[in-house]
């Protein structure tokens, strides 16, 4: 594993973070665990919807890359969601929250929440 | 994925990871980059979960995601997890999901489980080792004592090999990719042999939040599939992110 340069030798002093490597801060929320679950994250996607939407619409474009007649997102929208109230509470409630307060089809949060067993296919 | 756990002299641990992911998702040939990467880093969020006025543990998410891939509950225990593939993989964890056989964990739940009610990291290494999952999963642990830091390898129904530091053999940290650490990785895809050469050449005697993030920092470990680094300090309280990007000429994975 030494094809330069594609590898390179140890960086060092890139802390504190910045210059080409360094994509941004990360900004911090609060969830407040003593809320209903469907209210937690109200304000965390108030803020980021448009970036959600933006990432569920590429991953739908990927299962229309997959499958042409859009049947997969169909099946996305339409059976999926009939799973919701399988998966374990709270974290069903939350999802269910974060779908109305972002606009985002239920079966689209959820793939969103299952994508990592989704992906091992 | 590349998670380490080390342990500096005065035996404070630093858990540090880099989170990959979108391998064969879409690549944008305009950026010369993975398009699920680049739609990922504007989610990336730091969250303080809070019970009563007060914290229960902290995480790096991605905005929607109600799971945990990157959490600290502060002065107990730090927890990442990274991709493991197996034949016996999740697909088979959905399909018996569906038709009803419902006594497996989904990954991301169980981590979320963990860092909201484990009380220890002798808990939360129990809990993880323990419960059945739908699809396999690297878990890397550290506690807030001396010696705690662990890989945990997770077939769906099994803890397979154990890794623990093991200060006294000279194993001062724990580092996990995406392969199994008794197997030698992918010769394409061996980000593990490069940082375990950083953190030899860095010495235990040198290791810091700022040397873990120039590792972290060394291409291939940086790649074009790196979201973000996080730095965990469970000592502290303490975790801290930071969005990445890997400038070209850069490995795709």
């Amino acid at each position: 594993q030494y094809v330069p340069p594609y590898t390179e030798d140890c960086r060092t002093g890139m802390y504190p973070p910045s210059g080409p490597t360094f994509g941004g801060a990360v900004t911090w929320y609060t969830v407040n665990l003593d809320l209903p679950p469907s209210k937690r994250w109200t304000e965390l996607i108030t803020d980021k919807k448009n970036d959600l939407i933006i990432m569920v619409q590429a991953i739908k474009d990927l299962a229309d890359a997959l499958v042409p007649s859009g049947r997969l997102e169909e099946l996305i929208d339409q059976a999926l969601p009939l799973m919701i109230d399988t998966l374990p509470y709270p974290f069903n409630e939350e999802m269910k929250g974060i779908a109305t307060a972002s606009g985002v089809p239920l079966g689209e949060v959820i793939l969103f929440n299952i994508f990592y067993e989704v992906f091992t296919v | 994925c590349t998670s380490l756990v080390a342990e500096d002299p005065e035996g404070n641990l630093i858990h540090a990871r880099n989170l990959d992911f979108g391998l064969f998702l879409g690549w944008d040939k305009k950026n010369h980059s993975w398009v699920i990467p680049d739609k990922l880093k504007p989610l990336v969020v730091n969250v303080d979960f809070r019970r009563n006025n007060s914290t229960v543990f902290k995480s790096t998410n991605f905005a929607g995601y109600v799971g945990m891939l990157t959490g600290m509950q502060p002065n107990s225990f730090t927890l990442t997890m990274n991709e493991r593939f197996s034949l016996d993989g999740g697909y088979i964890g959905i399909l018996e999901w569906i038709l009803g056989k419902r006594d497996g964990m989904w990954m991301s739940f169980l981590t979320r489980s963990v860092l909201e009610n484990a009380t220890s990291y002798a808990q939360a290494q129990k809990l993880l080792s323990d419960t059945k999952l739908l699809a396999p999963a690297y878990f890397i642990l550290g506690g807030n004592q001396t010696g705690e830091a662990s890989i945990i390898t997770r077939s769906r129904t099994h803890n397979l090999n154990p890794l623990e530091l093991d200060i006294k053999q000279g194993r001062w940290y724990v580092l996990e990719t995406n392969y199994d650490h008794w197997k030698t990785p992918l010769f394409l895809d061996d980000r593990r042999t490069p940082a375990m050469k950083c953190m030899n050449q860095t010495t235990q005697a040198n290791i810091s939040v700022q040397t873990v993030y120039d590792v972290l920092s060394t291409k291939p470990v940086l790649n074009k599939l790196t979201t973000y680094t996080t730095l965990m300090q469970v000592s502290k309280g303490k975790l801290e992110s930071f969005i990445r990007v890997c400038p070209n000429p850069c490995m795709p994975w």
